[in-house]
């Protein structure tokens, strides 16, 4: 996954993201793909979530999946999560929710939570970054001000390193793909490098949701992995998403 | 480019969504809050029966592949329906809703909805 919190020259946000699933999970010798991440592409639908005939928050989601990767409180916040991989696991969790202790949150209902009940960016952050988890996980939050986002980065019990917008410094985005902001990514599965290539080379001055979606097209960012794309402004309350396909030669992740 | 990472110079000009990196849209449904938790996914279900079958169906080809026995699709089915109630209020309702409305048992309803924290294994 790669997802991305920029702020344009006016102080707009725009959160965006590729969601990637299924590595390792069967890959289809003839059509070059792999088998879950093609079944999930048809089950992908956004879902817009009211109470008393208003909205509450809106969503990408995998029908059947109840818990949230992808949404947004319109003119709130908006957030994304992306997997995190630590040796202090979701297993770990698991197993500890089977023999009784559940003190931890399973990661999507903790998303799924926030977006139907918090009403702030503050609240939301807070919640993020001190709930204990059954799994590690990387949460991507924007605001609704300038200079309002952040990569909370997350083991199950701690939030480590969060990572803040800062225009004044020069940090105009923060883009997370699933390593550690603090560690080189992976060298096999570098797709932090690149991204932030095309975003630095778009600058802040033609940031848009347009310039974003064609930094989430770029290869490997777009990899065989991808399901969605979705691209998310708070200031409009708007959520938009699109199924993406990624022709050979493309890198599996 | 022809060699991997396959890392393309950035591309421009790809918005709005065409040509073969685009492969569709997405529908837009609404789930209704007030609503009682079990009814509130029935309508994308509905939608969406085949395409969950069809994807759950894969997971399991998955587990036999790893378990021949069928052993793990067995414990699958007969075990995690066990923990449905101790997992949060109103998810637990939500997920029985669309086990009725899909066909699709219980056990891989929850499957599907923990596999974050089970595909850390």
């Amino acid at each position: 996954c790669t997802s991305l919190v920029a702020e344009d020259p006016r102080g707009n946000l725009i959160h965006a993201r590729n969601l990637d699933f299924g590595l390792f999970l069967g890959w289809d010798m003839k059509n070059h793909s792999w088998v879950i991440t093609e079944k999930l592409k048809p089950l992908v639908v956004n879902v817009d979530f009211r109470r008393n005939n208003k909205t509450v928050f809106k969503s990408t989601n995998f029908a059947g999946y109840v818990g949230m990767l992808t949404g947004i409180r319109p003119y709130l916040f908006t957030l994304t999560m992306n997997e995190r991989f630590s040796l202090d696991g979701g297993y770990i969790g698991v197993l500890e929710w089977i023999l009784g202790k559940r003190d931890g949150r399973w990661m999507s209902f903790l998303t799924r939570s926030v977006l139907e009940n918090a009403t702030s960016y503050e609240e939301a952050k807070k919640l993020l970054s001190d709930t204990k988890l059954l799994a590690p996980a990387y949460f991507i939050l924007g605001g609704n001000q300038s200079g309002e986002a952040c990569i909370i980065t997350r083991s199950r019990t701690h939030s480590l390193n969060p990572l803040e917008l800062d225009v004044k410094q020069g940090r105009w985005y923060v883009l997370e793909t699933n390593y550690d902001h603090w560690k080189k990514p992976l060298f096999l599965d570098d797709r932090r490098t690149p991204a932030m290539k095309c975003m630095n080379q778009t600058t802040q001055t033609n940031i848009s949701i347009k310039t974003v979606y064609d930094v989430l097209s770029t290869k490997p960012v777009l990899n065989k992995l991808t399901t969605y794309t979705t691209l998310m402004e708070v200031s409009k309350g708007n959520l938009e998403s699109y199924i993406r396909a990624c022709p050979n030669p493309c890198m599996p992740w | 480019q022809f060699v991997p990472p396959y890392t393309e110079d950035c591309r421009t000009e790809m918005y709005p969504p065409r040509g073969p990196t685009f492969q569709s849209a997405v529908t837009w449904y609404t789930v209704n809050l007030d609503s009682p938790p079990s009814k509130r996914w029935t309508e994308i279900i509905t939608d969406k029966k085949d395409e969950l079958v069809s994807m759950v169906q894969a997971i399991k080809d998955l587990a036999d592949a790893f378990v021949p026995s069928g052993r793990l699709e067995e414990l699958i089915d007969k075990a995690l329906p066990m923990m449905i109630d101790t997992l949060p209020y109103p998810f637990n309702e939500e997920m029985k809703g669309i086990a009725t409305a899909s066909g699709v048992p219980l056990g891989e309803v929850i499957l599907f909805n923990i596999f974050y924290e089970i595909f850390t294994v």
